[in-house]
């Protein structure tokens, strides 16, 4: 039994430090595109980085989309030309 | 338009929220932009049920996902009395439908728009001060690192799938951004609110605005 925890534990050590990894070169890459434009959003570790990107996508992003009208603003529309 | 505008500073935005493993983003913004529509009626501010609308919102998937146009649909035409977060509290997880009695005392909207701003942001704008907190679909995937700073770039346009509201903007700097509330807790982001570049229709965040009224 203790040998089955231990491989477990081993096991899911693995999963985290893949993660881990994972993460990391994820926010390298975000991170690393824009670096000099004002006040650009930082990637980094949060809660969401033990999930892999597919796992957070199918828990988080649920929202289903819909097509709306456009929104009629007021048009300037030009004078006709008049005597 | 003022340089800045926050629907918090008028204290009718409720405390950020926390969805945990529960896919009902859409119903947390839907219910977070009647909380506010409420408090600008002259209402308490108040958290209303988003496990009420997680249950009940019939055209919906609870947990499992959902429409903000389809909730809204559901409020407005079934006139639905939204009952406080702390008589029908979240789960995290799809339940019954409860069902309260007409005397019950609640919140119903009396109606929403539901427009797409591509390329009119400061319409939106416009729209934001005039109508209270906007419910909006962004692409999201990106957010899941986010940190802080002003989003502008790891997320297009066409791809929704995370519904969040906005509660205002601020153009005192460069580059001038909305000011975006999530429900991903206090812990995310700058104090659960991400702030995502205004003109550009980044993350599609001008795709798909809803408004309630009241």
């Amino acid at each position: 039994d203790a040998s089955k925890y231990y491989r477990m534990n081993e096991s899911s050590e693995i999963l985290s430090s893949l993660l881990l990894l994972e993460s990391l070169n994820r926010h390298r890459y975000l991170n690393s595109l824009f670096p000099r434009e004002n006040s650009t959003a930082v990637y980094g570790i949060n809660q969401f980085s033990y999930l892999f990107p597919e796992e957070f996508k199918a828990i988080y992003l649920r929202s289903r989309a819909s097509r709306f009208p456009r929104y009629p603003a007021d048009v300037q529309k030009a004078i006709p030309n008049v005597s | 338009l003022p340089l800045r505008f926050d629907w918090r500073d008028k204290h009718v935005v409720t405390q950020v929220r926390n969805q945990q493993a529960c896919g009902g983003c859409w119903a947390f913004s839907v219910v977070a932009a009647a909380e506010s529509a409420r408090a600008r009626a002259g209402q308490p501010l108040e958290a209303l049920s988003v496990q009420q609308v997680i249950d009940c919102s019939y055209d919906n998937y609870g947990c499992s996902g959902g429409s903000t146009l389809s909730a809204l649909n559901w409020l407005s035409k079934m006139q639905v009395k939204l009952v406080s977060d702390l008589e029908y509290p979240f789960t995290a997880q799809n339940g019954l439908c409860r069902y309260f009695p007409a005397s019950h005392s609640g919140f119903s909207i009396k109606g929403y728009s539901a427009y797409n701003f591509s390329d009119q942001e400061d319409e939106m704008a416009k729209v934001l001060l005039t109508s209270g907190p906007l419910i909006v679909i962004v692409d999201a995937v990106s957010w899941q690192d986010y940190l802080g700073g002003i989003i502008q770039h790891h997320c297009s346009s066409g791809e929704a799938n995370h519904a969040v509201l906005v509660t205002g903007f601020d153009r005192t700097g460069s580059p001038p951004y909305w000011i975006v509330r999530n429900s991903w807790g206090s812990s995310w982001g700058v104090d659960g609110y991400a702030h995502v570049k205004m003109g550009g229709n980044i993350c599609g965040i001008a795709d798909s605005v809803s408004a309630v009224f009241v």
